[in-house]
């Protein structure tokens, strides 16, 4: 479904140049519950970034269902995007002028869905997360777990048969923590594909392969036993 | 040292009323360390945020060494926060226009310190929490737990007697995470009085006693068995 080919990724700096990926071969099926385990700034965030198609490498390729990505231009690049991938940010990314429930109803609105579907929709989501009590609130009204789950709310309001979700409970006591793992591996369970990153290795376990990222490279992949 | 006396913290949204405090008892000596865990939304940073002179209580009183936080202006409220106090904020706050050297050197600024000890201070600092090799870049151009631990190093660089951390090590790998931890540990032996919220009991057992939260109210308070 998605497959990474020799990708890096460079930023120049002034003089120097900082390597974050050196080299990523990687492939995930349809279906697939993978997490990403690494050491901080080892590049978890960055490789995610362009398995997402929000981010191009630097050299090598990105194929998703068979397409290389370079051959697409970039409105059909962010079409596929839109249509397919949730994407749960480590910073969240909510708009702060806009209220949780209309954070949570704008990939609806790309989607061109009417305005009491995506009202009831973005409700439901919300609902899932705990966060019913809170739809009026805005972004900086909320608790950091609480922006972490309009975060997630977003990312699978759209259905998405993809989901990328870096690190999704850092902020979650371990109770609502559990909430959220149980929502992922259900929508495992129902065919869609997560890629996951973690820092905690018990959320890894949720998945059914542990990829350890080290200084911008696989240092080993791990199968976790059932 | 810190004592909260019957603190409650309400916000008023249109019609309702949230109440993220609902009558906080808390008393810190000078010396502890005092983890505060409790689920997602249960008022621990709002609680910090009053512990650390950055909001006032609508009702109750917070003691500073003896002194009721009321009778202090917020001039003199300020006076006492950026001598005394080190903060490490959830959503770590850095000005996205400095560089993290400036960015960890602005405590420092204030307190009238020499530009080339500022310089060396921030620097020694940011060595600590394995940062030497980013003092150029901007906080965009850092990873997650990278930005985490620019705001601690920030929060330290003063050398302030009282460290309030807010979730410090909840962007870290497990291995990252045990140096910061081990950093705050070593403070702590050396007299230092810290708070600390936290998701991971295993972090909350490196403290001496443990203050439960739970919808705005102390839970129960727990003692870490030596
Ligand atoms: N825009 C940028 N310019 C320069 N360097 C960058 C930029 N963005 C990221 N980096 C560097 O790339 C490396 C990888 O960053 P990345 O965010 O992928 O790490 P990570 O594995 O997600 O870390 P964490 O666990 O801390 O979130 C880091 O060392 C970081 O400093
Ligand atoms: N400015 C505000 N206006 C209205 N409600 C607020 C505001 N700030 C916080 N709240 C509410 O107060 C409650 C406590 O928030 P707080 O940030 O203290 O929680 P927390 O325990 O730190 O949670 P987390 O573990 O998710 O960080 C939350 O339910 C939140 O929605
Ligand atoms: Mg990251
Ligand atoms: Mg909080």
């Amino acid at each position: 479904l998605l497959e990474a080919r020799g990708v890096t990724k460079s930023y120049q700096m002034g003089e120097s140049v900082v390597h974050a990926l050196r080299g990523i071969d990687l492939a995930v099926e349809a279906g697939e519950y993978v997490a990403i385990m690494g050491p901080s700034g080892s590049g978890k965030s960055t490789l995610m970034h362009i398995l997402g198609c929000l981010d191009r490498p630097t050299s090598g390729a990105l194929f998703i269902k068979g397409v290389d990505t370079k051959t697409l231009k970039d409105n059909a690049l962010a079409e596929t995007r839109n249509s397919e991938i949730g994407f749960v940010f480590q910073d969240f990314y909510l708009l702060p002028r806009l209220t949780v429930l209309e954070n949570v109803e704008i990939p609806l609105v790309y989607a061109g869905v009417p305005r009491a579907e995506r009202r009831a929709r973005a409700t439901r989501v919300l609902s899932q997360v705990g966060l019913q009590n809170r739809l009026g609130h805005k972004p900086s009204e909320l608790s950091g777990g609480q922006r972490q789950r309009v975060a997630i709310a977003r990312a699978l309001v759209n259905e998405p048969s993809i989901i990328l979700a870096d690190e999704p409970t850092g902020n979650l006591d371990s109770v609502t923590g559990s909430e959220i793992r149980a929502i992922f591996s259900e929508l495992n369970a129902a065919g869609n594909t997560i890629i996951m990153v973690t820092h905690e290795r018990e959320v890894a376990l949720d998945a059914q392969r542990i990829i350890h990222l080290k200084d911008g490279l696989v240092e080993k992949v791990e199968a976790v036993a059932v």
